[in-house]
């Protein structure tokens, strides 16, 4: 999982990411081995990106401040992009 | 803008709606206005027409659900996902459910019902999500003020995308024939100003615009001039030396040239030199003669210099007294040929401002021919 710039995202903030990212940007965790943990990485990261740039975020890959401040704003529960 | 997967659409033009419950969180009639005006955002911008029905099935069934509740996409409590939508199609296709866990109100407090639903209908009617800030269909929530909320250019050009724009008016099958509803005894109008060599009579959400030279006005839809400006105007002028028209509704105008929205508006309108009691104008005539305006508001003027752009001092000042005969509560006025036309509910005053005298007292809808 992306860290941080220097402050780490808890536990609990990776799960709410995981759980926003799989409702609005298709993100499939459970589909990949966990033994691929490096693929693991990248995939979210890449998922964390879109989700910044269709928002209007920075475009960094990590779960910042910014971000997880905007996945807890109440929304849609329409999907922002298909698979 | 985007548009929902598969891209569907409604194959027609007239669409039913219909309330499955209503949230104990608002009085069901504020409930109802709020959807109701939801659809209207969109029906101002698009060929589409909503009916609302009461018993069956309808195209877009509305509901407050809370929790899991039948669709494969539980609802999630207080905040995090306030409704979702489908897009058009049969059975589910084209519904909108609200989460009943949130706090629906008509205000800025709590989440504002209308502002979700203008949103969540633009799903039933094919819409996806929006990367434009400005827009509604941008996917969080934010409240904005319903007095000046407007469809963004992103919107509309979404919506119509799917629809194309609204239908232009056709011309009666007599075409020697004014439109029947203009011509009624009690016409009364929120505005008039001529623009150009053309009058505009403004009433709702639409506008008569009338040239001296043909008989049958044109009728078109406000919003398909000016997408952003409000329906139910309370004043309009011109001021043919800036060649620019104005237009006011409550504490606010707004600055219009040809069909382009002018930028830096609305203001308020106090920044014109209202004292703060001044809540909205009745009505306001351009001279352009004196290069002055007048704007009317309850029993009393005030007159605005437009080369200096500042209120004249000495005002506000009595209608009746300096203007003797136009002594009922004005709706609208214009200047045409160096007299002023006053309109008052169904009448029409022709007012010589040289010979301060009324010369003609005629149905509001004289400029018709009925």
């Amino acid at each position: 999982v992306p860290l941080t710039n220097g402050t780490s995202p808890g536990e609990s903030d990776v799960a709410f990411a995981q759980r926003y990212l799989a409702d609005f940007y298709d993100l499939k965790m459970e589909t990949i081995p966990m033994t691929k943990m490096r693929v693991n990485r990248n995939f979210m990261e890449n998922k964390i990106q879109e989700m910044q740039q269709f928002l209007g975020l920075k475009v960094t890959g990590q779960l910042d401040t910014a971000t997880l401040d905007m996945m807890h704003r109440p929304r849609c529960g329409v999907p922002d992009v298909y698979d | 803008f985007r548009v929902m997967q598969g891209r569907p659409v409604w194959k027609k033009h007239f669409i039913t709606y219909r309330m499955k419950n209503y949230t104990p969180d608002m009085k069901p009639e504020d409930v109802d206005y709020a959807i109701q005006k939801a659809f209207q955002v969109w029906s101002d911008v698009t060929p589409l027409k909503f009916r609302k029905i009461n018993t069956g099935e309808a195209d877009i069934m509305i509901q407050f659900a809370h929790g899991a509740h039948g669709d494969y996409s539980p609802f999630d409590g207080r905040n995090g996902i306030l409704a979702h939508a489908f897009g058009p199609g049969p059975g589910i296709g084209g519904d909108t459910h609200f989460d009943e866990a949130e706090i629906w109100t008509k205000s800025y407090k709590g989440t504002n019902l209308f502002l979700v639903a203008v949103h969540e209908l633009g799903h039933s009617l094919g819409l996806g999500h929006s990367h434009d800030p400005k827009a509604i269909m941008f996917p969080t929530y934010s409240y904005i003020d319903l007095s000046t909320f407007r469809l963004s250019a992103d919107d509309i050009r979404g919506i119509q995308s799917l629809y194309g724009a609204p239908e232009k008016p056709r011309p009666s099958s007599k075409p020697d024939s004014t439109d029947p509803t203009v011509c009624d005894p009690n016409m009364s109008f929120d505005a008039v100003t001529t623009v150009g060599d053309k009058i505009f009579f403004f009433k709702d959400r639409y506008f008569w615009r009338k040239t001296f030279r043909t008989l049958v006005p044109e009728f078109h839809p406000i919003s398909s001039f000016w997408p952003s400006l409000p329906s139910g105007i309370d004043a309009a002028y011109e001021v043919t030396s800036r060649d620019s028209v104005f237009i006011f509704k409550g504490n606010k105008f707004w600055a219009i040239r040809g069909n382009e929205e002018q930028a830096g508006y609305p203001r308020g309108i106090h920044t014109l030199g209202f004292p703060p009691t001044v809540r909205k104008i009745d009505a306001a005539i351009f001279d352009k003669e004196k290069q002055k305006t007048y704007f009317f508001v309850e029993d009393k003027y005030w007159r605005f210099d437009e080369k200096r752009q500042s209120m004249e001092p000495g005002y506000p000042k009595q209608i009746a007294e300096d203007f003797p005969g136009i002594d009922s509560k004005l709706d609208a006025a214009f200047e045409s040929f160096g007299f002023f036309y006053f309109f008052s509910g169904s009448s029409q005053f022709e007012f010589d401002p040289n010979a301060k005298k009324v010369t003609h007292v005629l149905k509001s809808n004289s400029w018709f021919n009925c």
